[in-house]
């Protein structure tokens, strides 16, 4: 079951570019979710648009995304997102 | 078949540069001892890179969509529904639980009492220098003890005091590496990255006159923080040095399960960051294990010490012997199940989707399995 040996996190911002309360954004403040699932062989995240009124994320508003491989790139430096656009991640291990 | 007790250790801001995640320049010799006797997770990792928003998830056993906490301002029985935690699932199941220092997040996240008294059988005890978690110190000499009017404070069984600067004797400057890729990476989109802006306000970074968002740290600085880090680790393995091996002295650690996790895990430079609040692995890869008495490891013989303590500035360390490792990707969110199991308690249900009635329900999986070892179920005298 690939469910099995999935690990989730997600971290939200309050812009798609960095300011003054990006690390720590308070909830009314939040616009955007990035929602990540990792695997023994790679990190796939998604940033997306997020409603703090109704705590819903917009999985059609992406913002932006992150695709890094354990085996070629360990300590996730080299993003091969916008290489892989066009290829979806199979639904079953979306959050 | 006496219930086990159960001693769950949460570190703030640990990232796994400890000698049993096969980190050679860090020393953690008492972790380690834990770790030779415990089933370590290699791959553990938090739902969310801060405070207030991981403890509550993990206590919760619940994801931070759940518990609608992003942030530090609301408290999830209000704002997203009653949910248990795992103290309160063992108090309603007998147990006299209790808090020592920071276990949930202080402030309106839990309700400015540490969830008391859902959680707690007594009232939770935070030792008087906590109030100096936050005083003007600078960002490469957090622990020097002159800035702590209260070094030590002593409640029966309990020990806490702030860490001394002595620990950074263990790492020479001159022996201080740098992250591997200190460079912001170039196809990194801008919303992933942390500006690390709590940083820059400590007073000695600030006067580096850094350039925001993206300004590096000048190298000097970096290894001086990164020492700074190491030296904290070290104090940390000292004060869970003091702690299990109080576990032998009251002759505990024979019926005690004990859980090491840390809330999140810490940049140190690498991507050209610092601190947490993002989704790379260095601020969401935390350390993982759990002791359970004879079954991680065998039963201590009447006399024995399981937990000698040992001090880090013994200038020969005995390599530890590694425990048993996992290396399947797994959830902090499974503590909370995982506690339960090992307990003996029986193991809430999974959560229907949405769960926001449901005041006691898993959305994380049970890491119970693991803990069947083949090698063990044939040997006699764990059997016995």
């Amino acid at each position: 079951n690939p469910r099995e040996s999935i690990a989730y996190s997600q971290y939200p911002r309050p812009a798609d570019s960095p300011q003054w309360n990006s690390d720590k954004p308070s909830l009314k403040d939040i616009k955007v979710m990035g929602y990540s699932i990792r695997t023994i062989d790679y990190r796939y995240t998604v940033w997306v648009g997020f409603n703090p009124h109704d705590f819903l994320a917009n999985f059609s508003d992406v913002h932006a995304g992150e695709l890094y491989f354990v085996g070629s790139d360990p300590l996730q430096d080299h993003n091969m997102y916008n290489d892989s656009q066009g290829r979806d991640l199979p639904r079953s291990l979306m959050p | 078949t006496a219930p086990l007790n159960v001693l769950l250790i949460i570190v703030d801001d640990l990232r796994p540069s400890l000698g049993c995640y096969g980190d050679k320049l860090v020393r953690s010799p008492n972790i380690d001892q834990l770790a030779s006797h415990s089933l370590l997770f290699q791959n553990a990792f938090a739902q969310q890179a801060v405070c207030a928003p991981s403890r509550v998830s993990f206590l919760t056993g619940r994801r931070p969509d759940t518990t609608r906490l992003y942030d530090f301002h609301s408290y999830w029985r209000v704002h997203a529904g009653n949910f248990s935690t795992i103290p309160q699932y063992f108090k309603e199941n007998g147990y006299v639980t209790m808090s020592v220092g920071k276990v949930f997040h202080p402030g309106i996240s839990s309700n400015y009492s540490d969830d008391s008294p859902y959680s707690w059988s007594i009232p939770p005890y935070h030792p008087s220098s906590e109030k100096y978690e936050n005083a003007k110190v600078r960002m490469r000499d957090p622990a020097s003890p002159s800035l702590v009017p209260l070094l030590k404070e002593r409640q029966p069984g309990v020990f806490v005091c702030f860490s001394p600067k002595e620990f950074q004797k263990l790492y020479p400057l001159e022996n201080m590496t740098l992250a591997p890729d200190p460079q912001v990476p170039a196809g990194l989109p801008s919303v992933a990255y942390n500006p690390w802006m709590d940083i820059r306000q400590r007073e000695d970074v600030q006067a580096l006159n850094l350039s925001v968002p993206y300004g590096p740290i000048p190298v000097d600085f970096q290894r001086k923080i990164r020492q700074s880090y190491f030296a904290s680790v070290s104090y940390l393995d000292t004060q869970v040095g003091h702690l299990l091996s109080a576990l032998d002295d009251f002759q505990l650690a024979n019926s005690t399960i004990v859980a090491f996790v840390s809330d999140h895990g810490w940049a140190l430079g690498e991507h050209g960051e610092w601190a947490k609040y993002s989704n790379f692995d260095v601020t969401t890869r935390v350390p993982l294990m759990f002791y359970v008495p004879g079954k991680t490891a065998p039963l201590p013989e009447a006399g024995e010490k399981l937990f000698p303590y040992i001090d880090p500035f013994d200038s020969v360390l005995e390599l530890t012997e590694p425990g048993r490792q996992v290396t399947d990707l797994v959830e902090l969110l499974s503590l909370s199940p995982t506690l339960s199991g090992l307990a003996g308690l029986q193991v809430p249900p999974r959560c229907p989707i949405p769960s926001f009635h449901v005041e006691r329900c898993r959305e994380g999986q049970s890491l119970v399995k693991h803990f069947r070892f083949q090698d063990l179920e044939e040997d006699p005298y764990f059997r016995g």
